[in-house]
């Protein structure tokens, strides 16, 4: 992902923490890290009618960084 | 339209509400406006009825705060997150806190318009989830529209009267 930086990865973690349940622990983190987060990318793309690919892309970047209500859109 | 799973709702259709502090942005009469506005936006379309109150403890109590303020959901300064509320239940539930990080805004387009944002998190107090639908109040991202002619989407009509029914005045 190379037109993606470090700063707009950690973005895109903290909006699926906040809003889609992005779980925190897990006994092999960085794995369940990597498929929570792309879990929860297709759920969050699904949501605002994006293509569904479980990866972070310039187009779902674009609508993390759109101002919004702090409520979760799925539940944990 | 979506409901919180777990059927949150209010069990009584004449409910509180108080507005604790003020943001800087706008004049206390333009919040207190930009706010009865947004209650009566659901008011006109169920059998919901707002009674202000200025003492002791609202079933929707209404604050501007930034950052961490106790609730365990911080604020994240400028633009990100506008605000939130909780669904009904006791307690915090209904309640709406609105991030003071953010400009506010009463008729103008330098800022984010308070009516908008307030009436959309309203409707969490009262029970809706967030919509699908990009048309809706209850969509989660921020959509300027013209205040002075808004009318409540047909899927937040809809979502609402499934909670509580129409308007029995109308």
């Amino acid at each position: 992902l190379p037109s993606i930086d470090k700063e707009e990865i950690t973005m895109a973690e903290d909006y699926l923490n906040k809003l889609y349940a992005l779980p925190k622990k897990a006994s092999n983190e960085k794995l369940q890290r990597s498929s929570s987060m792309s879990m929860r990318l297709k759920e969050m793309q699904e949501f605002f009618g994006l293509k569904i690919t479980g990866t972070l892309n310039e187009e779902t970047l674009n609508v993390m960084k759109k101002p919004r209500c702090g409520v979760p859109d799925v539940a944990a | 339209y979506s409901v919180f799973p777990g059927n949150y709702k209010w069990k009584k259709h004449d409910l509180t509400y108080r507005i604790e502090n003020y943001t800087p942005d706008m004049s206390v009469a333009e919040v207190d406006d930009s706010i009865q506005r947004a209650l009566q936006v659901w008011a006109d379309v169920s059998p919901l009825r707002f009674t202000r109150i200025y003492s002791g403890v609202a079933d929707i109590m209404i604050s501007f705060a930034v950052g961490d303020h106790g609730d365990g959901y911080p604020f994240d300064g400028p633009n990100g997150f506008l605000a939130h509320a909780f669904p009904p239940f006791d307690g915090i539930g209904g309640d709406a806190h609105f991030d003071d990080d953010e400009t506010f805004a009463f008729k103008s387009y330098n800022g984010y318009n308070l009516f908008l944002v307030a009436a959309h998190e309203f409707g969490h107090s009262l029970g809706l989830e967030h919509s699908q639908d990009p048309g809706a109040l209850m969509y989660p991202n921020y959509v300027h529209r013209d205040v002075d002619t808004f009318s409540l989407p047909q899927d937040d009509v809809n979502g609402i009267q499934f909670l509580y029914g129409p308007n029995p005045d109308v």
